[in-house]
């Protein structure tokens, strides 16, 4: 399991705090303005003011319990959140995991020793303009170059049967799931007839999917 | 195909449109701020100044062409958010989705018409605290009460194949694909071996796939 430390209690590192702790994780929160502070202190074991970029005030939190630091200093304090994630590796936190506001910004977190990087609005915004301009495609998961992917079934599919169908053959797409209604069933049967308002759950690549996501 | 309005113009509203560019939607991008403005106006379709909580200067802007508007009016401004929602789709816009910063402010914009919120931050957080506190999971789709959730292969799986394993009969787990290296495979045999660093794409509850990330 292991304890967390969370550094900068904007609405991000809020967020982080709470669901962390909803997951029954042991976290620290931390952050130089008493305000945020006392807005998180009795969601978590222990609150406390500092300013991060201070050496010696970090050197007196309790670092050698964590396995995992979350750096989320805002976009106003960048020098901040660069020599605060410097500062928590040379003191022997094992794994730190940053936000970062830009490319040049993600660069200089990993030069000096972030984990893992991670910018919530352009993450957000990709996935928000990708469900826009495919409003047939759902939830995505990434596997190296194929993936798996919701798609609202196609009105040309209602009525056929996947073996009709036959999209292995025809654009290498494996069916892994169908949903219908609240059903789900994992390998349909190839004799499967596809319903109005079924979801499919497609394993292909990315441009085969949008091939199937973009028939009326 | 159709086009968006994006409205509001800070971290999150630009990666919205630069997402939308990037699919080769057609994007009208609108704040008050023209340093904000010009920010964008290179990528764009075309870029107004404008305060959209204005009738008279929303009612000036092409939306009769507009499929969908999206509002990333900041944190700071929540009411303004809200009267731009209200003001979108008594101008007709079909469809408006808002970025929202609390229940409460989700409820309302909800009231006044918006088609969907989201928070972008709360969203963020949910995911990251979930793979720092179970770090065999990696990305997942929910599908009602069923879960698809990558999960790297627990020690005590390697050497045995997924017909000893029998994850169907023990945990109504679905093994939907296996990753190895860059190579995916569907719906994987059960006489295949499971090695160390496989990926396995399992179907079942949060709770049954959460058991099996538990394990050494
Ligand atoms: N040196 C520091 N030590 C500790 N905390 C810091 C330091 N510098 C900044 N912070 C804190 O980081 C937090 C997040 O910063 P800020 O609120 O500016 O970001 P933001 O981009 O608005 O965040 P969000 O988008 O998550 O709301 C603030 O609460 C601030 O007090
Ligand atoms: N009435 C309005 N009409 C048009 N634009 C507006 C209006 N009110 C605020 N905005 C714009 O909304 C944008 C986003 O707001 P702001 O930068 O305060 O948010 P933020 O929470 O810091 O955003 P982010 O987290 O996305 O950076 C600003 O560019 C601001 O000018």
């Amino acid at each position: 399991s292991g304890e967390f430390i969370v550094i900068g209690l904007g609405r991000f590192g809020r967020s982080v705090v709470l669901n962390l702790t909803r997951q029954g994780r042991s976290v620290l929160a931390v952050d130089l303005d008493p305000e945020r502070v006392e807005m998180v202190k009795e969601d978590v074991d222990a609150a406390v003011i500092a300013d991060t970029t201070d050496e010696q005030a970090l050197a007196e939190l309790p670092l050698e319990r964590m396995t995992c630091a979350v750096v989320t200093i805002g976009a106003r304090a960048t020098e901040a959140s660069i020599l605060t994630t410097a500062l928590l590796r040379q003191l022997g936190v094992p794994r730190v995991v940053v936000r970062s506001f830009n490319d040049l910004h993600a660069r200089v977190l990993l030069a000096v020793g972030a984990s893992e990087v991670l910018n919530p609005e352009d993450e957000m915004g990709r996935r928000l303009a990708l469900h826009l301009s495919n409003p047939a495609i759902g939830e995505q998961i990434q596997l190296g170059d194929a993936s798996i992917t919701e798609v609202e079934t196609p009105e040309a599919f209602v009525g056929r049967s996947l073996a009709e169908l036959d999209l292995r053959n025809r654009l290498d797409i494996t069916v892994l799931a169908l949903r219908r209604g609240d059903r789900v069933r994992a390998n349909p049967r190839s004799s499967e007839q596809v319903e109005s308002g079924d979801v499919l759950v497609l394993m292909g690549s990315a441009a085969a999917v949008r091939r199937v996501a973009a028939l009326e």
